[in-house]
């Protein structure tokens, strides 16, 4: 069904410019999409569910990264009840327990959770999709914090 | 540093008048012809330290280009409202906190070359996506002891483990380790197999399908043909609103008005048949 609603004209207009491609050293030949599976009928993917969350699992035995899984919570398509669904099939433990968090002058930012195996969940409140297009000042404070290692 | 890579102007930013650099080009796998275009953007931190994280972004799809991310989302310079039509400094930019790596991944995606018209999965993607992240160290290898960082959205929850475990293997092989940290995904998809059931469970809870609309058959069987049917019903009662972004605009092109009449007609069958909903549908419609 392609990506429905969203505003791309912008950014396919620029990088559908010649003069973008040079400055981007991109083969001048190649018109960019969005996304292939709705331009390109040759590109073709076949996903593995059970795959990603046995991965994701494995990763998470290892307890060597710290894994950060945020929501926008306005996004339907990804939803966040979704990633909850997940976190609750994986086998963690919650070590925080789902609180409030804010940014902006103290505004509510929007939740989060505490698991082990240095996993945590955030929500965005309001952000859709495309959080650090939403909510750009949302977005880099859980990035910097996240990099630095720091509470939010 | 790639110098035929340099990225000078960026309409209309002169890159001369910035404290870092930005590098566009293209990653090759060597056993194969697949070419993926990257663009790497330095950190405004000091360049020259080692402990300024490197963050390898992707967006999802499967097949979606990760230029979205660059140019829309983390970027330095973005389209900061749905409509601009130029690119704006982005205050917010990633690159304040990291260096940012853009990949179009798997080949054929976005800028970058598949010639060989394979169909793709998550193993071979993964695979792909650790030799050009190789490919990239050899090619900027003053990045190699930076801390990696994975980040990405949506179909990235599958791109972002499977690089993260293809890299722990390989950092069991080798001696020359990739210095990863961690990942972000947001709004990630980690099982398709669940996510129509919460897609309708989430589209009941923001009342954006009617209180009534029974959606037991899908949490039954998502794979049966009642089920199917449920998900058509929601699709045409949802097809006005931005599925991205619920509270947003839902921009639409001018021949995607041309089924105005056929969508008028589906909600009008679907009234009928669930005409005890009719005054609930109106009012939130």
């Amino acid at each position: 069904l392609g990506v429905p609603c969203v505003q791309i004209d912008n950014i396919e207009n620029y990088l559908n410019n010649q003069q973008v491609k040079q400055y981007l050293h991109v083969d001048e030949s190649i018109q960019w999409f969005l996304c292939s599976k709705q331009h390109n009928k040759q590109f073709k993917y076949v996903s593995d569910p059970p795959l990603v969350m046995k991965v994701l699992q494995e990763l998470l035995n290892y307890n060597l990264y710290n894994i950060l899984l945020y929501n926008g919570d306005a996004d339907s398509v990804v939803p966040w009840i979704d990633t909850m669904q997940a976190l609750q099939k994986l086998q963690v433990t919650i070590t925080e327990e789902w609180r409030p968090y804010y940014v902006k002058n103290n505004q509510l930012g929007g939740y989060t959770q505490g698991y082990s195996n240095k996993l945590r969940f955030v929500t965005v409140r309001g952000a859709g999709h495309m959080v650090p297009q939403n909510d750009r000042i949302t977005a880099f404070y859980l990035f910097n914090q996240t990099l630095l290692g720091q509470a939010f | 540093l790639q110098i035929e890579d340099l990225v000078t102007y960026l309409p209309p930013f002169n890159m001369s008048d910035f404290n870092f650099s930005i590098y566009s080009g293209y990653l090759s796998i060597t056993d194969s012809n697949q070419s993926f275009h990257y663009v790497f953007v330095q950190s405004q931190l000091n360049n020259l330290d080692n402990n300024v994280p490197l963050v390898l972004w992707l967006n999802g799809g499967p097949g979606c280009s990760s230029m979205i991310g660059f140019l829309q989302e983390i970027g330095p310079f973005v389209f900061l409202n749905d409509d601009d039509e130029t690119l704006s400094y982005n205050e917010y930019s990633w690159n304040r906190a990291a260096h940012l790596l853009f990949l179009e991944s798997p080949s054929g995606v976005g800028f970058s070359h598949n010639p060989l018209n394979i169909t793709f999965n998550d193993s071979q993607t993964a695979d792909h996506n650790l030799k050009v992240l190789q490919e990239f160290y050899s090619n900027y290898p003053e990045y190699q002891k930076n801390p990696l960082w994975l980040a990405g959205e949506s179909y990235a929850g599958a791109y972002i483990p499977l690089l993260a475990q293809r890299i722990k293997k390989f950092n069991d092989l080798e001696v020359a380790v990739i210095n990863l940290q961690g990942m972000m995904i947001g709004n990630g998809v980690t099982n398709l197999t669940h996510l129509p059931i919460s897609q309708l469970i989430y589209q009941k809870q923001h009342q954006l399908l009617p209180p009534t609309f029974d959606i037991s058959a899908c949490e039954k069987n998502v794979t049966s043909e009642d089920c199917e049917d449920v998900n058509y019903d929601a699709w045409i009662i949802t097809k006005r609103i931005n599925p991205y972004d619920i509270y947003g605009y839902c921009y639409y092109e001018e021949n995607e008005l041309e089924d105005e009449e056929e969508w008028i007609l589906h909600m009008k069958q679907f009234m009928m048949i669930h005409n005890d909903n009719i005054v609930k549908v109106t009012n939130h419609d």
